[in-house]
């Protein structure tokens, strides 16, 4: 943490706790952020103002992309990878549970988060026929709570992308320190279970200190 | 790199002039993805007549530092000249790794000069 004075204040403007330690290891950027960042970034759009239409001036505070206000976008890896059994035992017949992980500590209690989706990742497409994503909140050592999103998935080949604010997550709340979610995937037909190779939560906030309050959608 | 200022006075009228801001050489190049610095620019120049008097494009306008630059010429004691200061700014956004790992895209506002003018 840095030492209270013009260093602390140079970090809170930055929107950080403490003075970034540098670039992690083997975390590559996702292409989400590449392409968000390129379409934000206005010198980024001089250079190539092929990718911003002529006139199209970014409304600041607002992700075009994903049509919400916002002025931090942040992905956010599933922290439960690591200690994730291969494939967690499952009572015969069923498919196995995920518990997956995420770690918001970095977002400030004054964000309004807009957007929460949820991206999974499987290691193999899988067999025909549809699948069944059930979604539930998991609290520290106890089992999965009432399931709150419940979403048919056609095929696991590309990500499967589950949008949790409204649902797994209460619109108006802050963001929770950290994200315990209990994830099921049931075949609709007997069918292999599927294994979970990725979990990635893409968070969209708006702080109000920065920014406008949360501009109400457009009729 | 910046646009090096004539002599201890800044020469010329007041305007933009070219800054370009080096993540590598504020020590922030470890954590920042992109971009790898921006064109900031800074302000610089004289606000003496008729500098004063460019408004942002449009037709010349009377106001608060024309009176000042007009009293600096007419009584230099009295005050100083209004200052070469930005008049439009622009936002950059920064992709850069927060402590937790997260791949965190951030939107800048105020960190551009688009444009100067005297106040």
């Amino acid at each position: 943490p840095a030492s209270p004075g013009p260093a602390a204040a140079l970090l809170q403007a930055l929107g950080l706790r403490e003075a970034p330690r540098g670039a992690p290891t083997l975390r590559p950027v996702p292409p989400v952020m590449w392409h968000l960042f390129r379409r934000r970034d206005p010198q980024e759009a001089r250079v190539s103002p092929r990718r911003t239409p002529p006139g199209a001036a970014l409304r600041p505070c607002h992700v075009e992309e994903l049509g919400v206000a916002g002025n931090i976008v942040r992905h956010v890896l599933d922290r439960g990878a690591s200690s994730r059994p291969p494939q967690p035992a499952s009572a015969a017949g069923q498919c196995p549970e995920w518990t997956v992980v995420f770690d918001l500590s970095a977002v400030e209690a004054a964000e309004r988060p807009s957007r929460a989706r949820l991206e999974l990742r499987f290691a193999a497409a899988g067999p025909a026929g549809g699948w069944e994503l059930s979604v539930a909140r998991a609290a520290e050592g106890a089992g999965p709570g009432p399931v709150l999103l419940r979403q048919a998935v056609p095929a696991l080949g590309t990500p499967v992308r589950a949008e949790l604010l409204g649902t797994a997550w209460a619109r108006n709340a802050s963001a929770p320190r950290s994200l315990r979610l209990s994830l099921a995937l049931r075949p609709q037909v007997p069918a292999t279970c599927a294994r979970l190779a990725e979990a990635s939560l893409l968070l969209v906030t708006l702080d109000p200190r920065l920014c406008h309050p949360l501009a109400r959608p457009r009729r | 790199e910046a646009e090096p200022a004539v002599g201890s006075v800044p020469g010329g009228a007041c305007r933009a002039r070219r800054l370009y801001v080096s993540f590598r050489e504020v020590g922030w190049h470890r954590w920042v993805i992109a971009p790898r610095g921006f064109l900031a620019n800074y302000c610089q120049g004289q606000c003496a007549l008729p500098a004063a008097l460019s408004g942002s494009g449009g037709p010349p306008a009377l106001n608060h530092a024309v009176l000042r630059a007009l009293m600096h010429a007419a009584a230099p004691g009295a005050a100083g000249l209004p200052c070469c200061v930005p008049a439009r700014l622009s936002p950059i956004s920064v992709l850069f790794f927060d402590n937790s790992d997260n791949v965190v895209l951030r939107h800048y506002e105020d960190m551009v000069v688009d444009e100067c003018g005297c106040r």
